[in-house]
């Protein structure tokens, strides 16, 4: 296209330069550049049509399909770096779209390494490393999201069985909402309020079997299923679950802080943020996700801008590049600022994470309040203003921007998801508030 | 705010700005000479200004009521404490990161970039700027005009900035934003894969519509 062309050629820099200071540096353009040829390389790793024309079975089953292939090929990135490597090589694959593998490497994998002491680790870690099984984790309830507080499910230590017995007391108990639950996973990592002699001693994480390993049919004293189509993320089996007085042993509680003795006796956490440390980074993934999301949107929005020409703005001079008027200017560029900030700031807090785990290692919690208030609201703003600005692109694109050939829908409809999971955004603003009115 | 309130407040780089003595006005006389360093200073005070108001009607409504009721009657200030909070340190973030850009072509635009995104949050939040006269009406004039002459500033390179996140076609899975901007034939291509346009007669035809017209 002639408009594009003359775009590229009045820029007034080296994109190859740029993109290397966006991304830290011109080795990680070579990369995603390999991983790119790669995956365009393995027809199994592609859709056989656009996702867009699936129905909502045919797109479960493709993304199941999918993840198997691109485990099977996750030897070709460096997964230590899953902020950078695993992020782009994921979305190359799935698209924007969850896999029943999702939480698994995201939530439930992280959990157990940051919430399980030594003998737990030695246990689990390969088992899930390996897809020995495929778990997820279970917070959100039917009648409760962020407010972890008022949690309903209990976990009632038995000391005579050295077990707990998981129920969900009432309807509005039921786990509601966690990605892969309902039909793919068969362990979950449940968060239920913990008895023992007697006494609440608050939520906390338990690693459960939900499904047969052989016959993946949920096991006695488990209801399990999905919880039907959605606004967006429509291959996820997003699940319920409900428990009938359903035992687990008591090493499958994550013990590295709170600790339940055979005996029943409870040990409390040295510091009450201690297990902060999976939301922060989940955080960062977010924040750097939704970075994404809106440089997306503005991608398309600026290119389809140039080759768009629609009324004059000089009477008889001809149809110009719709870029060309102001008032588009000024619905594309903020956002284009955003986008560019809102990944800084997603390497930003990735850097300071890192930090604050490696001081946590050497029992040091200085800096962990302040990183998990600012994770708290830098989700928040940042997903609602993503959301807003990818909303903005997909208006300035006219009718085109409401089909889904844009990928408009697709991409508001993964982002603006981010307002509410992983803690609801007004929720979080008064978790750093708080932090902040201490301070 | 408690502790800095209190005198003892052992505050991390993050925080710090809540320790500082508030200033009475912004510095800038023109958006061309709006440096960094006075960007933050003014993002700084907006937001240490949020926090200790959202403080003091926190602590009005504890007084006047219990500790979690006063919390819930001060919240919408408090999470504009928290939006405040953000702002600040995204665009200290994005100032901090451009001002490492070696080469000048490119921290040019990403300049205008910070400028974009810092004059675009300061209109929105204009009231919270102009209160106690902290900017003026000239200045806030002039954060407008700033907004325009960047406008124009990016537009020859608006394309080149979106084409630096290196988004391939097969990543990006859009119509509309293909890179070489084809896009009405390929809209065309893409309609049809509608399961719609698999017979050229849809059974609903025969079914009802073609009854209707007979009736």
């Amino acid at each position: 296209n002639p408009d594009i062309t003359k775009e590229r050629l009045a820029g007034t820099f080296d994109i190859r330069q740029m993109g290397s200071f966006l991304y830290g540096g011109d080795e990680v353009l070579q990369r995603r550049t390999k991983i790119l040829e790669f995956v365009k390389s393995i027809p199994e790793l592609h859709d056989p049509f656009p996702v867009d024309f699936m129905t909502r079975e045919e797109r479960v089953e493709n993304v199941a399909r999918k993840v198997v292939a691109m485990t099977n090929y996750v030897d070709f990135i460096d997964t230590s770096d899953f902020f950078g490597e695993g992020m782009y090589f994921q979305r190359l694959i799935m698209r924007r779209d969850l896999h029943p593998l999702s939480l698994h490497f995201v939530m439930f994998l992280p959990t157990i390494q940051g919430q399980g002491e030594d003998d737990q680790l030695d246990e689990w870690l390969s088992l899930v490393a390996a897809r020995g099984i495929i778990g997820t984790y279970a917070q959100t309830e039917l009648g409760h999201g962020t407010n972890l507080k008022n949690l309903e499910t209990t976990a009632t230590y038995d000391p005579k069985t050295e077990e707990f017995v998981l129920h969900s007391p009432t309807i509005t108990s039921a786990k509601w909402w966690p990605g892969a639950l309902g039909k793919s996973s068969n362990y979950a990592v449940v968060v239920a309020q913990l008895y023992t002699q007697g006494v609440c001693r608050g939520p906390h994480p338990f690693i459960v079997q939900i499904r047969d390993l052989e016959t993946h049919k949920p096991l006695k004293g488990i209801r399990v299923g999905d919880i039907g189509p959605k606004f967006g993320f429509n291959s996820a089996d997003n699940g319920f679950l409900l428990f009938d007085n359903y035992r687990i042993p008591r090493q499958n509680m994550l013990m590295r802080y709170s600790k339940v003795e055979k005996n029943g006796t409870f040990i409390a956490p040295k510091h009450s943020k201690l297990s902060y440390g999976t939301m922060v980074f989940v955080r960062s993934i977010m924040v750097k996700d939704q970075a994404t999301f809106l440089a997306e949107a503005v991608c398309i929005a600026i290119r389809y801008s140039a080759i768009r020409r629609q009324g004059e703005i000089e009477p008889g001079a001809g149809e110009v590049q719709i870029l060309d008027y102001q008032t588009q200017q000024f619905r594309l560029f903020p956002q284009l600022a955003r986008a560019f900030a809102f990944m800084f700031a997603a390497y930003e807090i990735r850097d300071l994470h890192m930090k604050v785990s490696e001081q946590l290692t050497e029992g040091n919690v200085d800096l962990l309040p302040e990183i998990h208030a600012l994770s708290s609201g830098l989700k928040a703003v940042i997903t609602w203003e993503a959301a807003q600005g990818i909303e903005q692109c997909r208006l300035a694109c006219g009718g085109h921007g409401y089909s889904l050939a844009s990928a408009f829908p697709d991409i508001y409809t993964f982002a603006v998801a981010g307002c509410t999971y992983e803690g609801e955004n007004i929720v979080l603003l008064l978790q750093m508030a708080r932090f902040l009115m201490k301070a | 705010a408690e502790e800095v309130r209190g005198g003892k407040a052992r505050l991390a780089a993050i925080c710090e700005y809540l320790t500082k003595p508030n200033s009475l006005h912004s510095r800038f006389t023109s958006c061309s000479d709006y440096s960094d360093a006075d960007i933050i200073h003014d993002f700084e005070h907006i937001a240490r200004k949020q926090v200790f108001r959202a403080y003091d009607v926190l602590k009005r409504h504890r007084r006047e009521t219990s500790a979690e009721e006063g919390w819930n009657r001060a919240s919408i200030e408090l999470c504009k404490a928290s939006r405040a909070h953000v702002r600040l340190y995204l665009v200290r973030t994005f100032l901090e990161k451009v001002a490492t850009a070696k080469d000048a072509s490119i921290r040019a635009p990403l300049t205008d970039l910070t400028r974009l995104y810092a004059f675009d949050l300061i209109t929105t939040s204009l009231g919270e700027f102009l209160k106690d006269g902290f900017i003026s009406d000239a200045q806030s004039d002039e954060i407008r005009q700033g907004i325009y002459r960047c406008l124009q500033r990016l537009r020859p390179n608006a394309v080149s900035l979106v084409d630096s996140w290196d988004f391939d076609d097969f990543e990006l899975h859009s119509v509309l934003g293909r890179r070489d901007g084809n896009v009405y034939p390929a809209l065309l291509e893409w309609a049809q894969m509608s399961q719609l346009n698999k017979t050229e007669v849809l059974p609903t035809f025969e079914k009802y519509l073609g009854p209707m017209m007979k009736e």
